[in-house]
């Protein structure tokens, strides 16, 4: 474990926190893509299959579940809550979001480290978290209007991945033979597509005014 | 080598 990666994993979790907090006091996801949200219940839950089976340590143990549960219970939150549902404006969060699954699945196929069932099931989600994003960006320039918890979800769930950036060329340094390709291209693929993102919640933080994405 | 599954990293 090195600062990078504590940085990037408190800063995930302080997304997850932000998301969960807002739907939870004010009872509205207005805003939040639930495209976005099932995705990333996916990536979890392909990600962390291991999670019975393969022991690291406490911390990420419970990170796992931490995360685990935090997404669902928002899917959850956002399918069925009965006040929390209606702030869903399902008509604005049309991104055919199952249609990136099936891209991200046959290059895990194609591009794995290891050929295992659980090896592909993780390699599927690395793709699938770098562009879980998208419906979420999709649905920000189509709602004009961005709450700034949203926002601060957003800009902490990208910020995340760009302290594990640092965190592996860290250990690209200090650890002989750590070379993960696969993860550092998904990784960085996954920051650019937050680059526009960033530019704008830059400027709507420098100049004090509400955030708004050219539609 | 023995089929583990390393993924350290969340």
């Amino acid at each position: 474990m090195n600062i990078f990666r504590l940085a990037g994993d408190m800063t995930h979790l302080a997304s997850v926190l932000v998301l969960l907090l807002k739907i939870h006091t004010i009872k509205s996801c207005a805003g939040v893509s639930l495209k976005t949200q099932e995705l990333y219940a996916i990536v979890f839950a392909t990600r962390y299959l291991d999670i019975l089976t393969s022991f690291v340590s406490i911390y990420n143990t419970l990170m796992k579940l931490i995360f685990l549960g935090s997404s669902f219970s928002i899917v959850w939150y956002m399918k069925y809550h009965k006040t929390v549902r209606r702030t869903y404006d399902r008509d604005q969060d049309t991104f055919r979001h199952w249609f990136l699954m099936l891209p991200c699945l046959l290059l895990a196929l194609l591009i794995h480290e290891k050929f295992t069932f659980f090896e592909v099931l993780w390699t599927f989600s690395l793709y699938l978290e770098a562009v879980a994003i998208l419906p979420q960006l999709v649905l920000l320039q189509r709602t004009r209007n961005i709450d700034n918890l949203t926002g601060q979800y957003i800009f902490l769930l990208g910020g995340y991945r760009g302290f594990y950036i640092l965190n592996w060329i860290y250990r690209y340094f200090t650890e002989p033979h750590y070379v993960h390709w696969i993860t550092w291209i998904a990784g960085l693929v996954q920051t650019l597509l937050y680059a526009d993102f960033f530019y704008y919640y830059f400027l709507s933080w420098k100049n004090n005014k509400k955030l708004q994405l050219p539609a | 080598e023995e089929e583990y599954f390393d993924h350290d990293e969340l």
